[in-house]
């Protein structure tokens, strides 16, 4: 068909707001992806509490991010080797969604930028992935690729916390993996980063990454310069790939092993070189 | 190796924290990437040399011409696959454990046959469009629309596998969106 694409495993299609949804077969695991972007504080930097965000900070204006008005499209190319859906959101967020029949994992090739200023408005892009597993505040981030630490929201485990950033106080780093377990269910749901980047739970069930920041004020904290990369003229354009990984935790070592070795092969994928060559060397090699 | 040198240096200069979490201001930014860069370009005869030794094929005729690195495949870019009607590519694993995963390489046409050198198989091979949002990125110079997508089985850790891609005239049917 020519609307979503599937394996045993899942069955991906887009919905009618341009989300990308993601549905378990033989299990009751659903998640939906969206890209959603937060706007930059922009303070005097008088005081801490007035910095603008930048470089060493992130520091939303408003209480949650916003939607991108969906102005996209979506193909879909099955074959032998892998299922693709290359979805469009806007004219500078599109990523292509693939499933392999020998993998477990469904591969997010996300692709953000230039970021548009013209609004003289700092944007801070994140992915979203929302499912339906009951968490209970509770979400676990890598440290440094190695064990994974419980994370609670709004909750520090030595001191009283009285947060006055409800959003990026609930960010914690991902250096490569971020994870949400429904205990009653027996299910998880992994996300898999080949960069580090700032992640939280900031709902049940849900899971958001940042991918890419345009800022227009330097948040004073020692760089002196607004994080505004550019390159050729335009913002920077940022491409990468998320792994979502997860559902029924039968046996838990097979799936730790596969989750490191994932993880591991997202981190240092294998290195393509080569040569021109022609017919006659090609026979000796 | 003189070009091991620049590695070094690279190394050391970025053992600095703003390199490590890019918090150094733009213009040093810039110039960590051209370090970086400048090392890769230089390394290319040693990288060539040590694979080419690897797969004992050192004192073939094969071995003059000099292996080139993919640095641009995050925007699927690649100078000689995209250029040239028949080239290898050497995928070279760079963990201690064998990796079975899918090789993604940028190509002009649309039909390729791959084959591998290491023990004759041919893998199925499957031609995607480059996404027009990749094709459009600013500063992507490079004619590439395709991409020939294999998958790998078991490349030796820290090892190689040679694949020999090569375009064929074969009218492919347009598969149905």
């Amino acid at each position: 068909s020519a609307n979503f694409i599937s394996n045993e495993l899942y069955n991906i299609s887009v919905n009618t707001n341009g989300d990308l949804t993601v549905h378990w077969n033989k299990q009751n695991m659903d998640v939906v992806q969206s890209f959603h972007y937060y706007i930059g504080a922009e303070g005097n930097n008088k005081n801490f509490l007035n910095r603008s965000s930048g470089a060493y900070i992130f520091r939303p204006k408003e209480l949650s991010a916003r939607n991108f008005a969906y102005s996209g499209s979506y193909k879909i190319y099955k074959g032998p080797v892998v299922q693709e859906l290359h979805h469009t959101i806007n004219d500078w967020v599109s990523q292509v969604v693939r499933i392999y029949p020998e993998e477990k994992h469904i591969e997010f090739d996300w692709l953000v930028g230039p970021i548009p200023v013209k609004d003289k408005i700092g944007k801070e892009i994140i992915t979203r992935y929302s499912s339906n597993l009951k968490t209970d505040k509770t979400f676990y981030t890598d440290s440094n690729g190695r064990e994974m630490l419980k994370r609670i929201r709004n909750y520090r485990s030595t001191w009283n916390l009285d947060l006055k950033e409800p959003i990026s106080g609930n960010y914690y780093p991902v250096t490569s993996k971020i994870t949400l377990k429904d205990k009653k269910k027996q299910l998880k749901l992994n996300v898999l980063v080949d960069r580090a980047q700032g992640g939280s739970s900031l709902k049940d069930g849900d899971v958001e990454l940042m991918l890419h920041r345009r800022l227009l004020k330097d948040d004073a904290f020692g760089v002196d310069e607004a994080l505004n990369e550019t390159a050729f003229g335009e913002g920077l354009v940022v491409r990468g790939t998320h792994y979502l990984f997860g559902g029924k935790v039968k046996n838990m070592d097979t799936f730790v092993l596969k989750e490191k070795e994932l993880a591991l092969k997202l981190a240092l994928h294998p290195w393509i070189l080569g040569a021109p060559i022609n017919f006659s060397s090609i026979e000796n090699i | 190796d003189k070009s091991l040198e620049h590695f070094r240096e690279a190394m050391g200069v970025m053992q600095h924290h703003d390199a490590v979490t890019g918090t150094e201001k733009q213009l040093v930014a810039n110039d960590y990437s051209r370090i970086l860069y400048k090392s890769m370009d230089q390394a290319g005869e040693i990288i060539s040399k040590a694979i080419w030794k690897w797969s004992g094929m050192e004192n073939s005729t094969a071995a003059s011409s000099k292996l080139f690195t993919c640095l641009q495949l995050n925007i699927s870019s690649c100078e000689f696959s995209e250029k040239s009607d028949t080239f290898i590519a050497v995928v070279y694993n760079p963990l201690s454990r064998p990796v079975s995963t899918y090789i993604r390489v940028p190509v002009q046409e649309n039909s390729y046959i791959v084959q591998s050198l290491t023990d004759g198989v041919y893998p199925t091979v499957q031609i995607v469009p480059i996404p027009e949002a990749v094709q459009k990125i600013p500063g992507r110079k490079n004619n590439a629309i395709n991409e020939v997508v294999f998958r790998t089985l078991d490349i030796p850790p820290l090892g190689i596998l040679v694949y020999s891609i090569e375009k064929i005239q074969e009218n492919v049917v347009e598969q149905p969106q």
